[in-house]
């Protein structure tokens, strides 16, 4: 909670005060990233890919890998979002990933059904 | 406008009275209770307006359908909050009624007062989590309610023409419900 990304590109005239976002502030490093590198904590990235329902996968154990289904995931993102889509970590595309938000998955989620704990 | 899977909502017959109550433990002091209770019902009247359900404040938190509380980090339901911005809140699809919002957030009513760079809009989160509540997942459409996120010191509040056909898909629409009028405001905003 020490360098807080903050926004550079305001979309409408709310997003003249700068955005911090503790929880994700980390991806604004992530900006231009390419498939195929090795990033360190990219896997956070995927994570959160994975909990708002664009990335599908069994395995659990995410590594920072930029590869294919993040770049997948990261599509579906930007169609979803209304986003250009570039399949890129642009700057648009990272400061929406981390404004702050509703916690329900996006993709016609399932989970927020009763659960018994 | 989206549904949740198998496209759930309240299943009672037309027109449905809901009852909202506010858990007497899980509360914030930063906003009055007052503060809070006017940001809900006119959140509430949003879509009561559009559609034909009536919301009922009750002070039987037990029994009533819509549960809300303030909650900090890990509160029992598999989803932890996060601390300030990140997650701001969620809610259940139909018919479980639970209303969770993240209490670490710099909660406002009245931008005017609360000048933080970080004040997240009470109304604009009770509105939108309403939307799930009734049975709407998240739009890609950016100025709509059900749109998933919401920038610090931003207000949206007023239901767009997606949110309003979405939730009238589910629940018909309110008798009282002017379609013409609504679509000739979006148009002005749209215009600018």
């Amino acid at each position: 909670r020490t360098s807080p990304f903050f926004s550079s590109k305001p979309t409408n005239p709310t997003n003249n005060h700068k955005i911090r976002s503790y929880t994700w502030h980390e991806f604004g490093k992530f900006v231009d990233a390419t498939r195929g590198n090795n990033i360190n904590g990219i896997s956070e990235l995927k994570k959160y890919f994975h909990r708002f329902g664009y990335l599908k996968m069994d395995n659990l154990n995410f590594t920072d890998l930029f590869d294919d289904h993040l770049e997948h995931a990261l599509i579906k993102y930007q169609e979803k979002l209304g986003l250009s889509v570039t399949g890129k970590l642009d700057e648009n595309t990272v400061s929406q990933i981390i404004s702050p938000r509703c916690g329900v998955s996006d993709s016609a989620p399932k989970f927020m059904h009763a659960k018994r704990h | 406008y989206a549904f949740f899977s198998g496209r759930p909502r309240w299943s009672r017959s037309i027109p449905i009275t809901l009852t909202y109550a506010f858990s007497p433990e899980n509360v914030i002091t930063s906003l009055s209770k007052s503060e809070i209770k006017d940001a809900f019902r006119r959140a509430f009247s949003h879509w009561a307006s559009v559609i034909p359900v009536t919301f009922l404040e009750s002070k039987d938190y037990g029994f009533a359908d819509i549960k809300i509380g303030f909650y900090k980090g890990d509160h029992g339901d598999g989803e932890p909050f996060d601390g300030v911005l990140g997650v701001l809140a969620h809610a259940f699809s139909p018919e479980t009624g639970r209303f969770h919002l993240d209490a670490a957030e710099t909660w406002a009513v009245d931008f005017d007062r609360k000048k933080s760079d970080e004040a997240i809009d009470l109304e604009s989160v009770a509105t939108h989590e309403i939307g799930h509540l009734l049975g709407l997942a998240h739009t890609s459409v950016q100025e709509a309610v059900m749109f998933p996120s919401l920038r610090p010191r931003e207000k949206k509040v007023d239901l767009k023409i997606d949110d309003i056909k979405g939730i009238q898909a589910l629940y018909g629409s309110n008798p009282n419900f002017n379609d013409q009028a609504r679509s000739e405001s979006d148009t002005s905003i749209s215009n600018g």
